[in-house]
């Protein structure tokens, strides 16, 4: 299976292609992807070379075909059903993100332990946490995301894998024990301010 | 200057650490932290030994001066300050969490365009972005954290730089061009949830 790197190298490209479209773009070329993403233009045909893509005869690639056989390979072909647990501040705001459908990711209902969270008929439903095998169950969700305190993350990410789900993204500072056959990717964000204010001060002293 | 994984481990030690701590440890081994972090027993040395950090002579470190250590390497004895630009789902969400101050880390202000975001009187104030460069000059503000649309992110970004900031912690799904003395990490949520849906997809066809 392909690396991580690469494949998140790949929704980069998606974002870029989206913004030239809205510029106007119709083509666009190796270089101009580089530069977007941060990367050399022989990583990006090596990139697409892993995933079976390439140009036209004359150069360049057609935007339109190219953001069709990014999604294709990402599987936007399909809605993506999520889930999260948690209803608390990353919560909130992932449900409110609008950005997530328009890329094919649908977040179709969030668990809490708190009953004064719970609310049944907002546009994603925030359930019972009693609730999540029958609803992850009964929908056929594959992925879900943890928004809850680092010491809760554990037992939720059981419960998570109880219920048949095979995909985690987790904002709980804490790191997860899972089986091979289920994904764990971790966003911490408290350790990439960390990291900022660390080369901060040591470029400052250097 | 030291590696990034290398910084980012060091602080998932730490919130280790913090862990134990609460659960009343007082001594632990580089076997402890390896299995809290997922990494080897042989990487945390090595880490460790990266920035000069020794266990006691009977093996094994005491966790108070372990914390204290690496608060100190990560610039913790002194309170940073941290603006953010963009008061929406993600600017709200991390003016709310409790965690940064007890970490050292203190969100000070925040600025946005939409005059209704505008608050003066919250725990943390929301600015109008036009006080942005004043603010950042008076209070000496060298990290900043952009929590606004992919198109304003470029424009939010030369304002900080303008004003003086070093470090910058971006959520926008866009690469941004900055010198070579201005740190910026990257935080795509979008991209991490892709990620994660792409190797279920892959694992399931496997
Ligand atoms: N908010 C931020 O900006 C931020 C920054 C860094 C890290 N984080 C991390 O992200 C996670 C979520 O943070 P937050 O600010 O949204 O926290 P929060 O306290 O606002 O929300 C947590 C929610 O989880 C619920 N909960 C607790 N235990 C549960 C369980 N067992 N099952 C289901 N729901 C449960 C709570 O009722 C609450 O609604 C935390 O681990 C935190 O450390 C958040
Ligand atoms: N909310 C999420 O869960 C989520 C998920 C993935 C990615 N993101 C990314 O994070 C960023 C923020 O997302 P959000 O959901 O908080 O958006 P949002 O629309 O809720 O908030 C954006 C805020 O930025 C302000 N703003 C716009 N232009 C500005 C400028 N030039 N200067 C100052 N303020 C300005 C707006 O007034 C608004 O208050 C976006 O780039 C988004 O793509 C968010």
């Amino acid at each position: 299976i392909t690396a991580k790197n690469c494949v998140a190298r790949l929704s980069r490209y998606k974002s870029a292609l989206n913004r030239f479209k809205t510029l106007g773009f119709v083509k666009v070329f190796s270089d101009n992807l580089a530069d977007a993403v941060g990367a050399t233009s022989s990583q990006v045909r090596k990139d697409f070379s892993v995933f079976g893509i390439s140009g036209s005869k004359r150069g360049g690639y057609k935007i339109d075909e190219l953001i069709e056989k990014i999604n294709n390979i990402l599987g936007k072909n399909e809605v993506q059903q999520v889930i999260i647990v948690g209803a608390g501040n990353i919560g909130s705001a992932l449900m409110n993100f609008k950005g997530f459908e328009k890329e094919g990711m649908k977040i179709v209902a969030c668990f809490d332990t708190d009953p004064t969270k719970v609310n049944r008929l907002g546009n994603i439903q925030v359930l019972p946490i009693e609730e999540l095998k029958s609803f992850v169950l009964n929908n056929k969700i594959k992925i879900g995301i943890i928004a809850v305190p680092d010491n809760a993350a554990p037992g939720v990410m059981e419960a998570l894998l109880e219920a048949g789900i095979k995909g985690v993204l987790n904002f709980a500072p804490i790191q997860l024990k899972a089986p091979e056959e289920c994904v764990v990717n971790n966003v911490n964000i408290e350790s990439e301010l960390e990291n900022v204010i660390y080369y901060v001060n040591a470029l400052q002293k250097s």
